[in-house]
């Protein structure tokens, strides 16, 4: 079970359709401040199920559709597709399908649409997916910008939600 | 769902106090219930010692110690259940150099053991020098985000580029 | 109370729109109170448009953009009533290597005009390569520390012995 | 009027007699993790008159002093001294000297004492003396490690303190 490929459409300043392929071992991901390293982040977070906003530094869920430049005008949906590789069928409830591409779709004030391999399917069918691969937005396998001095900060009953995770 | 967390806790206290020795080069550490009757309750304290100190609560060490026992504690539970994928975002920010190469060790033998796949985002030369690949993330145009693979050589000048 | 407070405000403001356009080479921002009728209680906020994006709150911009928005803040306070010394602790952490460069330059010209002189603490080789001396701080016996004056090259290198 | 020199014993991890000539321009301070670099900083704050323990990382003022390690005895008191020279005699109150040596000092479980030139003064004349040069503990010119992230993550009401320094 492998991921394989992220494809990002209109989401934050990825306006343009952005590949970005998802390699065995360490991939850097380099660039000055402010040009959309962490929206990277994002897109996958929000691919993953995430329901919240202020978890993806958004007031509000249209707030993650690009918003327009000087140069370009704002658009008005946006996608993230996330590609996994299935071929040990070590995913049981996906059993025929070598691969799966997972997309979330938003219309500006309509809503989310999930599909798995361009077959509808609701936000918890998602979750519980990326679940069963113990990884999920909320995950421990993501560690975003900040999080770490969050952690440091955090008071001691905090901290003992991280080990749930490994319950 | 009391027993399940004690049981997590000791698994994620075995991985804390092996990754806290290999990320500092030496030292102890282990993680403390503040209250071990009600596991559900409780909070958490990590107690550490780094090579030739003496134990103390995390709170009392310094900056990059701090972080560095706290990414500890991360991949202590990222162990006891790994997962395909893990993204990093610039967490190697207040680490000096060796503490760095430490850390990049540490994920690259996890990437080799349970063949997951990093990505990893930094503004720091040691770290990017160590990718397996580089993508830099540009924004020729003001305010649109694009994708470019490029060199290490590249990429020391991406971060330059406005 | 009032009235000294609403001073420093546009004092700080001024300040702050010409350092915001310095450190980011180009854009603009400027400081909003909430509630100007009653300034004593009011909040700040700070809005800000780096160059080619929109004019937004502080909270929606990059990590390094808010880091570099609250340095140019912080050195608005300082140029109102500019101190023999300033002292900085790992503000370089989160920036890319041409904000650095900004940055640098900033406190180059407070310390030529002010005659401020600045200690800096970093693990950044841009700005240990742009001070005008370097002390290394170390602790060859273990949890006892010593002050050593150091070159460049020592330095780096520095940074990574145990 | 210009800092000129510090001198650290017994603080912290400074055990022994340190001392750091302060010269116009920009010193660097370098180092690997936990060797001490943020522990200057405190001792220069805790010297300008600091009275919270809890703003120099310290549980209670006792725990400034060295604690000990395994190869050297805790000790009983901590000193730091800053050297300020007065040569423009912009130091009204004290127009008579050229330099003053500004001295902090502890004794386990005893309180700390100040002295100026070795007379003993009282904390407010130390905290009045740094007041009047525009720094002090608190100042917004001394920036502490993760501060600049405290400031990012303040509430609107919080950041509005830091215009006081101007007023
Ligand atoms: N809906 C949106 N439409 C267009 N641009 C957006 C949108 N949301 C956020 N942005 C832009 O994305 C930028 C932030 O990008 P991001 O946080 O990914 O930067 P980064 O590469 O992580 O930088 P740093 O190195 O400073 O952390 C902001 O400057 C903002 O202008
Ligand atoms: N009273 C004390 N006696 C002896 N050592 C102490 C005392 N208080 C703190 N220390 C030691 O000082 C160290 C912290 O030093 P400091 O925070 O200055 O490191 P630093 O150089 O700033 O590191 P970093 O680069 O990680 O920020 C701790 O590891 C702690 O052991
Ligand atoms: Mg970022
Ligand atoms: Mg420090």
């Amino acid at each position: 079970m492998k991921f394989t490929k992220l494809k990002i459409t209109g989401f934050k300043s990825f306006v343009d359709t952005t590949l970005l392929d998802i390699k065995q071992g360490l991939t850097g991901l380099v660039g000055p401040n402010g040009c959309g390293k962490s929206n990277i982040v994002e897109a996958i977070k929000w691919n993953m199920g995430e329901a919240g906003p202020s978890r993806l530094r958004a007031g509000e869920m249209n707030d993650l559709i690009f918003a327009g430049t000087k140069g370009r005008a704002s658009r008005n949906s946006a996608e993230v597709i996330l590609t996994i590789e299935n071929i040990d069928n070590s995913l049981q409830s996906y059993e025929n399908n070598v691969e799966l591409e997972v997309s979330r779709k938003i219309e500006k004030d309509g809503g989310s649409t999930y599909t798995i391999n361009n077959r509808e399917v609701r936000q918890r069918d998602v979750q519980i997916l990326f679940a069963d691969l113990a990884i999920g937005s909320r995950s421990n396998a993501i560690v975003d910008q900040g999080q770490v001095g969050q952690i440091i900060n955090s008071k001691p009953q905090e901290r003992r939600k991280i080990l749930e995770e490994a319950a | 769902a009391k027993i399940r967390l004690m049981e997590a806790y000791t698994n994620v206290n075995t991985n804390f106090k092996m990754l806290f020795t290999e990320l500092f080069g030496g030292g102890e550490a282990y993680l403390a219930l503040t209250d071990s009757e009600n596991p559900l309750d409780s909070g958490l304290e990590l107690m550490a010692s780094p090579p030739g100190k003496k134990l103390q609560q995390m709170s009392l060490l310094s900056g990059g110690e701090q972080a560095l026992t706290a990414m500890a504690l991360i991949f202590s539970v990222f162990l006891s259940k790994p997962s395909p994928i893990c993204i990093l975002d610039e967490v190697d920010a207040p680490l000096d150099e060796s503490n760095v190469d430490r850390f990049l060790d540490l994920i690259e033998s996890i990437s080799e053991k349970s063949k997951t796949r990093f990505l990893i985002v930094s503004h720091n030369r040691l770290t990017m020098a160590r990718m397996h690949r580089l993508y830099g993330v540009t924004m020729q145009e003001p305010g649109v985000s694009q994708l470019v693979s490029v060199s290490l050589k590249e990429a020391v000048k991406f971060d330059n580029v406005e």
